[in-house]
């Protein structure tokens, strides 16, 4: 086997299938209780415990998807790839992801029969999940092919030495008790209740499991963390009548679900819980109302009072001594009567005022910058600016649609733009792309994103180019990047592919771009980096201003805020 | 014969990028190999038969160093999308073998 090295920092672990990716042609209640069972393998093994809950914030998410659906691993359709599966850790650590268009069967199958059990590689990505990699040990479960499942299925040794050696064996929980980071959760209190008519003047009940997983030591004085209320007078639903008999507890122990039973997220009591008041006749959840004496039938407000009076509602408040809202109030720092207000505020002098979307050039990131017939435009809402060969063009920023009229009438925006080894010039606009050979929209455009080989759901581009270094064309977008085959006109099939390969740009670009000396220009925000086309990383870690190289202004003005690093 | 060439060329094509895909081989070279002449392109070679036969040896099939019919088998078969040596695997065995 093999450990990855992520692994959870808590045992007690929550999972839930994905309100939103569902499969399409399975039942939901059994692709759960299926789920359930796949998990169960590792339950069984090891100290781990498994709850489904309701919620898409499970530490174990499970979805259905089909081809791209927004991580860099898209599916491939029935056959091949089944599914995949994070390592742990906050966010999509955890996640389980399967190909909705496999032939998912629920059952064991017949040898002859078509399909995969989702048993079977449900139960491999849980291993995932849990931190294992892929085994090469043939007949073990995290063998990475496909090898069908047996009807009395136990995990096989290999796995079981993998899991144990992460979280322990269920052995070593009986023998030497939970770890101690046990991570609390919202569990029914139990079912059984001991006497509560009790001699000892003591105020911890005998009843309640005490926690300890606060930092804290064991000390007399100190009471432990209750996940409940513990007050049965109070509470009496948290506090079921004794059981009938001991040999047939009247709570019978809680069977799978129909619905996950988990309270919603808003009921859980949180350390910090909101801020409220409590009255006389109720507890606070957490809060040991032990040195306060206890409210009874009886308790009236004059017997029972808080601790902090002024902060209840029932009892008037008073300003402080020269506060603001005491009608007394003296500033204690000279007020200035000297400065008066204007009675008219000043009018901005005409004609310098810039349509509200028209950007300073100076203080701008930009949409996207291309190099079209050797001349730099740069484009920012429906504007662009262009630098030729004696500097920057006068009288612009103009409009986009005035060089390209041909765009809609109500552009906002671009997000894309490069020009084509054939001299075109693309331009790209949420899902669509436009065309244009020299200023005259190409027919047949614009074409969608999905025409060229994109996923359906893309949204948008973040930036295009031809890469200098090997002439050929990469669309970029969020976390990924494709290489696009201008032959064929559609992006090549092993991608997208993570921006881990651009090495220090990160995610979500704005623009790339050749300039004249070869080099590929990556921006982002309002700044930008060289990059090393040999060494596949950015020449200087640290961004440096855009404004001032490529619009050239003032240093002093350009590089005010910090650069993004 | 042109067409066999073509059809291996394929092929050759379609394992790198299953190698590539699962871990074997590290990714994004091809953005560069094309460009690549002498002892480094025959380095690309060199890595190439070991991921083969890396891949062979952890499907437990022969280990010929070729793309081979069981190889061909094994890469048609259903199975999991995780790569089978993480990224910091195949950095490592680099550095090893330097």
């Amino acid at each position: 086997f093999a450990v990855q090295g992520e692994k959870w920092k808590y045992t007690n672990l929550t999972w839930s299938l994905s309100s939103s990716r569902r499969p399409s042609q399975l039942d939901p209640h059994v692709t759960r209780s299926v789920l359930a069972r796949a998990l169960d393998v590792w339950q069984q093994a090891s100290r781990l415990t498994f709850t489904e809950v309701n919620s898409d914030d499970a530490d174990i998410v499970v979805s259905f998807a089909k081809r791209y659906h927004d991580d860099a691993y898209p599916f491939d359709g029935r056959g091949s790839i089944l599914a995949h599966a994070f390592f742990p850790g906050s966010g999509r650590g955890g996640d389980a992801h399967f190909d909705d268009d496999e032939l998912w069967l629920l059952q064991p199958k017949n040898d002859d029969e078509e399909g995969t059990s989702l048993f079977a590689v449900a139960a491999h990505e849980f291993g995932h999940s849990l931190g294992l990699s892929h085994s090469s040990v043939k007949g073990a479960l995290m063998f990475p092919w496909y090898q069908g499942i047996q009807p009395n299925f136990v995990l096989p040794e290999d796995d079981r030495n993998g899991i144990q050696q992460m979280y322990g064996s269920k052995e070593n929980e009986r023998k030497w008790g939970k770890i101690p980071y046990y991570r609390p959760i919202e569990t029914p209190p139990p079912t059984t209740t001991t006497t509560t008519t009790t001699t000892t003047t003591t105020t911890r009940r005998p009843y309640i499991h005490h926690h300890h997983n606060t930092h804290q030591g064991h000390h007399p004085n100190h009471r432990p963390y209750t996940p409940y209320p513990r007050n049965p007078n109070l509470y009496p639903k948290y506090y079921p009548e004794k059981p009938s008999s001991p040999e047939r507890p009247s709570y019978p122990r809680p069977t799978y679900p129909d619905r996950p039973s988990y309270p919603d997220r808003t009921n859980i009591p949180t350390y910090y819980p909101e801020r409220r008041h409590y009255n006389a006749t109720e507890e606070h959840p957490r809060r040991n109302h032990n040195h306060y004496p206890r409210p009874t039938e009886t308790t009236t407000q004059a017997t029972y009072r808080p601790r902090y009076p002024q902060n209840r509602p029932e009892y008037p408040t008073y300003p402080r001594a020269n506060s603001p809202t005491d009608p007394r109030y003296k500033p204690h720092y000279p007020v200035k009567t000297t400065a008066r207000p204007r009675a008219t505020p000043p009018r901005a002098p005409p004609h310098t005022t810039p349509p509200p979307d028209k950007p300073d050039a100076c203080n701008t990131n930009f949409d996207a910058v291309a190099l079209i017939r050797n001349e730099l435009f740069i484009f920012k809402n429906r504007y662009h600016w262009r630098r030729g060969a004696a500097g920057h063009y006068p009288d612009y920023p103009i409009e986009i649609t005035r060089m390209w009229t041909e765009l809609p009438r109500n552009l906002t925006h671009v997000d894309a733009v490069y020009e084509r080894p054939d001299r075109k010039i693309a331009i790209f606009v949420g899902k669509e792309l436009y065309l244009f050979d020299s200023q005259n929209l190409v027919p047949g455009y614009p074409k969608r994103l999905r025409d060229l080989g994109l996923p359906e759901s893309l949204e948008k581009l973040d930036a295009a180019m031809v890469w200098g270094h090997n002439g050929k064309t990469y669309f970029y977008s969020g976390s990924v990047y494709w290489k696009f085959d201008e032959d064929v006109g559609r992006v090549e099939l092993d991608y997208p592919r993570d921006m881990a390969m651009w090495k220090g740009v990160g995610y979500n670009i704005d623009s790339v771009f050749q300039w004249k000396d070869g080099k590929t220009y990556f921006f982002k925000g309002r700044g930008y980096w060289k990059f090393n086309d040999l060494r596949m990383r950015v020449e200087h870690e640290r961004q440096l201003p855009s404004a001032a190289f490529w619009m050239g202004c003032p240093t002093e003005r350009a590089g005010r805020r910090e650069p993004f690093r | 014969a042109r067409s066999r060439s073509a059809r291996s060329a394929y092929h050759s094509k379609s394992v790198r990028s299953y190698l590539e895909n699962f871990g074997y081989l590290k990714k994004g070279q091809p953005e560069m190999a094309n460009l690549l002449l002498g002892d480094v392109a025959q380095s690309y070679e060199d890595d190439f038969r070991i991921a083969i036969k890396t891949l062979q040896e952890f499907g437990g099939i022969p280990v010929t160093g070729e793309i081979d019919e069981a190889t061909r088998e094994l890469i048609k078969k259903k199975r999991c999308g995780r790569p089978d040596r993480e990224e910091g695997d195949i950095e490592g065995g680099r550095r090893k073998k330097r």
